[in-house]
């Protein structure tokens, strides 16, 4: 009935509007909401509860579709050699802790290496961490090339036979392009000491961050390869929505998610729960 | 300075004799788009909007009347987009990186904001302006918490040669409440407080604020914002402003690409200016807030 279409018009609205609070962004928010249109038109269906289910499956489908299992693949070659960058502030440094502390308590050798030569005090900051976790740190004095740390802790990963090699990097906004340069070098040399390295670049992701965060996706897939995003922050009021149209226009698996500052903090990610959090 | 979004509504409207109601609607629709993938708050956009086209519609009326037979002057697409323009000018605006200064004793910023924001770094940029203007000036790392947070204050404090106060795993109220005797000991003009990072929605946290907000009565309250937030602007700095009832806030970052949309909403919500922004990493980059460079940024 025309009635019933009326209402629909005016649930879709709210539905958009909490989408788009949400950070999922116009483009992504308009495919959604015209998906679940031709659904309901389609099943002739007319109640809320219905909608609010088919949006959750549409952005659960986006958010699951295409990508292999989250588990980073074995690999046989020793250190796994993972990057972690992003730009500033975003919470990297903090998530090495976290993923040191995680693989610890399975068992893995895990070095850190302090790349980021170039923030005050950002070298003690991982040195605490490394303490925490119990993870070994490879560093140089402040102000040294990231490139000559990242060499001296694949040499120290070789000589200690240790499983990983976590790299912390400066952050950086992806417009600055000598910045951008570093880690497209970086990613040569440990290519070149470590067969297949760098087997992960994670990329975090703020949670608060903005329509930004796409094209920071855009930018550091481009220049330094991802391989998976980590988005941080998730304890608080942010959704984290520019995550769903970051994985449906780039297709980049999110992996972790950081609810907090401490040490156990980082959890999998996991769509449902996410999903479901967008909404509540 | 138009990007697409405003090319777009130029083309739409090029040609046209005239505004009424359907065209301004429609250019609002392509508003509407450009300002939330901006970052501006949905709600912000709402109002923007409603604004825009009561302006619009006045002016059409006004347009009309005034030449009544003659070919309308300015170009209706001119038209609505100095109305946007304006518009986000005058709701962004006026100028005002005033700071409060005591007469008698130190005078006093707070600077406050989730994590990694840009306080710590901020702390030095706002040092590094005061000396400029002839001002001394003592940090304080009121952060405990963060590992290395005291040790970052420190190597900025003797980049400037400016003295930090700071004592590890001490009450963050006591240390500021300290710092502001250490200040006055040693005659210097403004305190500087660095707080922890922390989300608006902790409790305690939040209590921690109001505490040394209550013990030292700081003249400044700064609330040091990312200028690539979302959505997530409004709740923040709502919660923020009503519990300390901030005076004005600093956007970090804005040396990136990021639209910066966070700098209308965060403006519209509490009524509190921009002050500052923060415009690079290094201790120099950092400058008064102008609208005007922002609007046409916002926009698109
Ligand atoms: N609430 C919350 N805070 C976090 C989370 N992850 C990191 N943080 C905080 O965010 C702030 C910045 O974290 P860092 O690890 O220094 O971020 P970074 O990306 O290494 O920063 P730069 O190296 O300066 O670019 C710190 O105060 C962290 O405690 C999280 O998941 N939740
Ligand atoms: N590009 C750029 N980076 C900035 C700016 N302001 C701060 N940063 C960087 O952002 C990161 C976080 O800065 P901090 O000063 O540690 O932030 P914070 O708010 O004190 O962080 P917490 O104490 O953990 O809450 C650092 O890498 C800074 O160098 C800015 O205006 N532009
Ligand atoms: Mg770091
Ligand atoms: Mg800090």
């Amino acid at each position: 009935t025309s009635v019933g279409k009326k209402i629909d018009e005016n649930v879709l609205e709210d539905l958009e509007a909490i989408l788009i609070k949400s950070d999922i962004g116009v483009a992504t928010t308009e495919e959604i909401i015209e998906r679940a249109r031709r659904e309901i038109e389609r099943d002739k269906l007319n109640d809320r509860e219905a909608l609010l289910r088919i949006i959750k499956e549409e952005i659960k489908r986006i958010l699951m579709e295409n990508s292999e299992s989250v588990e980073s693949k074995e690999i046989d070659v020793k250190p796994q050699v993972i990057f972690v960058v992003g730009v500033n502030g975003v919470g990297k440094t903090t998530t090495i802790g976290k993923l040191t502390y995680a693989l610890s308590l399975e068992g893995k050798r895990v070095i850190v290496c302090a790349s980021d030569t170039f923030r005050a005090a950002a070298i003690e900051q991982l040195e605490v961490w490394a303490k925490r976790s119990g993870a070994e740190i490879v560093k140089k004095s402040h102000g040294s090339d990231p490139a000559a740390v990242l060499y001296d802790s694949l040499e120290m990963a070789k000589k200690k036979d240790a499983d990983v090699v976590i790299v912390d990097t400066a952050g950086r906004l992806h417009t600055k392009v000598n910045l951008m340069k570093e880690l497209e070098k970086m990613s040569r040399i440990a290519s070149k000491k470590v067969e297949g390295a760098p087997h992960e670049v994670l990329l975090v992701i703020d949670a608060t961050t903005g329509q930004n965060g796409l094209i920071q996706a855009k930018s550091f897939l481009e220049k330094s390869g991802v391989t998976g995003i980590v988005v941080t922050k998730l304890d608080g009021t942010a959704k984290g929505g520019i995550i769903v149209s970051i994985k449906r226009e780039l297709n980049i698996p999110i992996k972790w998610v950081g609810i907090g500052e401490k040490m156990e903090d980082l959890i999998r990610f996991d769509a449902d729960d996410f999903v479901e959090s967008l909404f509540s | 300075t138009l990007s697409k979004g405003f090319k777009n509504i130029k083309n739409k409207l090029q040609g046209l004799e005239e505004l009424n109601e359907r065209v301004i609607d429609d250019a609002l629709q392509d508003v509407k788009r450009s300002l939330l993938e901006a970052d501006v708050a949905f709600d912000v956009v709402k109002k923007f909007l409603r604004n825009v086209k009561e302006k619009a519609m006045g002016e059409t009326v006004r347009v009309k009347v005034k030449h009544k037979d003659k070919k309308i002057k300015i170009k209706p697409e001119d038209m609505f987009i100095k109305i946007c323009e304006d518009e986000l000018v005058n709701l962004l605006g006026p100028v005002d990186a005033s700071l409060k200064i005591n007469e008698y004793e130190p005078t006093k910023i707070m600077l406050v904001g989730l994590q990694g924001s840009g306080k710590t770094t901020t702390a030095g940029k706002m040092a590094k302006l005061l000396m400029k203007n002839g001002k001394s000036v003592l940090l304080v790392a009121a952060d405990v918490y963060r590992p290395a947070a005291i040790e970052q204050l420190k190597v900025i404090g003797s980049q400037l040669g400016v003295d930090v106060v700071a004592k590890e795993g001490e009450n963050p109220v006591k240390i500021c409440k300290d710092a502001i005797e250490v200040a006055k000991e040693k005659n210097i003009d403004v305190v500087i407080f660095d707080t922890a990072g922390r989300l608006a929605i902790d409790e305690v946290l939040m209590k921690e604020l109001e505490e040394i907000k209550k013990e030292t009565n700081p003249e400044n309250i700064f609330l040091v914002c990312d200028a690539m937030i979302g959505q997530d602007a409004v709740n923040m700095s709502m919660a923020f402003d009503k519990r300390l009832d901030v005076d004005g806030f600093i956007m970090t970052k804005l040396d990136g690409d990021t639209r910066g949309g966070a700098i209308l909403s965060v403006k519209e919500v509490t009524g509190k200016p921009i002050k500052f922004v923060g415009i690079g990493e290094s201790l120099d980059k950092f400058e008064e807030f102008r609208p005007e460079g922002y609007a046409s940024r916002i926009l698109g």
